[in-house]
């Protein structure tokens, strides 16, 4: 997955993502794809969520799957989830659960809770960062203000980080991949680095729904576990999701 | 790039998304938090039971491809079907109205919606 939360020149946030999963889960050798991404593009969907005839939140998801990755509450705040492989990883955190253990929570159903109850970007921000979770992951949170953009990058038990847009460092995006920001990625999956460049080069003061999704269609960054590219605008409340491909030649991840 | 990682220059002007990458628009669906738990789905799975029936087949094809005596599949039935009562509200319920519409065994669409934790080994 590659999510980035970015500011223009006024003030306006932009989150954005490509949503890659499937790895060695099947490959079909005549269409050159992997099977299970291939099965999942067409369950996207875009969901309402309302409640009183109003809208609560929206979200994007696979038809069958109730948490959330991809999310925004209108005028509030937006969220996306990415993956974060470590050997402490939610195996262990499902093998505790079914043993009794239930303190911690599963990723999905947090996203999904804190989209519908919390009212503002810190107040989702202390949630994601605090709640006890059976797996790791990294959540990439965009508010509604000028700053309000960071990556909190989870253990299952706390937050180890929690990195932040910063202007008056320069750093007007923040940009995440699967691994730590202050680690170097796998040298075989390297997205963050091309992904990066186009952010660059794009630079702040033409940033948009456009120019990103051009960055969301730069090969690696796309590749063939993308299922889909999403763009959300918070302080319109606009999400709009487009189901995406990656014909040859492309990375396989 | 022809060869891997097959990285190109910066894509520009791709917006609005049209082209061999480009696989259309996702559709759209309200889903009412006012109605219950095991009702709030099921729209949205009727019109994708299909769509979900072969997802769901494909996972199994895959386990069975690993463990040829089906005992995989036996023991996700079994033992992840009972997960969804230990849930917390409304999320056990919800769980329950998918299945029901899918018409898939409770376990299988237990282990759809915690694939996540099992995949970040």
């Amino acid at each position: 997955c590659t999510s980035v939360v970015a500011e223009d020149k006024t003030g306006k946030l932009f989150h954005a993502r490509n949503l890659d999963f499937g790895l060695f889960l099947g490959w079909n050798a005549t269409t050159h794809a992997w099977k299970v991404t291939e099965q999942l593009r067409p369950l996207v969907v875009n969901l309402d969520f309302q409640r009183n005839n109003a809208t609560v939140f929206k979200s994007v998801n696979y038809a069958g799957y109730m948490g959330i990755l991809t999310g925004i509450r209108p005028k509030a705040f937006t969220l996306t989830m990415n993956e974060r492989f470590n050997i402490d990883g939610g195996f262990i955190g499902i093998l505790e659960w079914l043993l009794g253990k239930r303190d911690g929570m599963w990723m999905g159903f947090l996203t999904r809770q804190v989209l519908e109850n919390a009212t503002s970007y810190e107040e989702a921000k202390n949630k994601l960062a605090q709640t006890k979770l059976l797996a790791p992951a990294y959540f990439i949170l965009g508010g509604n203000k000028s700053e309000e953009g960071c990556v909190i990058t989870r253990s299952r038990a706390a937050s180890l980080d929690i990195w932040e847009i910063s202007l008056k460092q320069g750093r007007w995006y923040v940009l995440e991949t699967n691994y730590d920001h202050w680690k170097d990625p796998l040298f075989l999956d390297d997205r963050r680095t091309p992904a990066m460049k186009c952010m660059n080069r794009t630079t702040q003061a033409n940033i948009s729904f456009g120019t990103i999704y051009d960055v969301l269609s730069t090969k690696p960054v796309l590749n063939k576990l993308t299922t889909y590219t999403t763009l959300m605008d918070v302080s319109e409340g606009k999400l709009e999701t487009y189901l995406r491909d990656c014909p040859n030649p492309c990375m396989p991840w | 790039q022809y060869v891997p990682p097959y990285t190109e220059e910066c894509r520009s002007g791709t917006y609005p998304p049209s082209g061999p990458t480009f696989k259309g628009q996702a559709p759209w669906y309200k889903i009412n938090l006012d109605i219950s738990p095991r009702q709030r789905w099921h729209q949205l799975i009727s019109d994708k039971k299909a769509e979900l029936n072969s997802l769901i087949q494909g996972i199994k094809d895959l386990a069975n491809a690993f463990f040829p005596s089906g005992k995989l599949v036996e023991l996700v039935d079994k033992y992840m079907g009972p997960l969804a009562d230990t849930l917390p509200f409304p999320f056990g319920d919800e769980i329950k109205g998918i299945a029901e519409a899918a018409d898939i065994p409770l376990g299988e669409i237990v282990l759809f919606n915690v694939f996540y934790e099992l995949f970040t080994v």
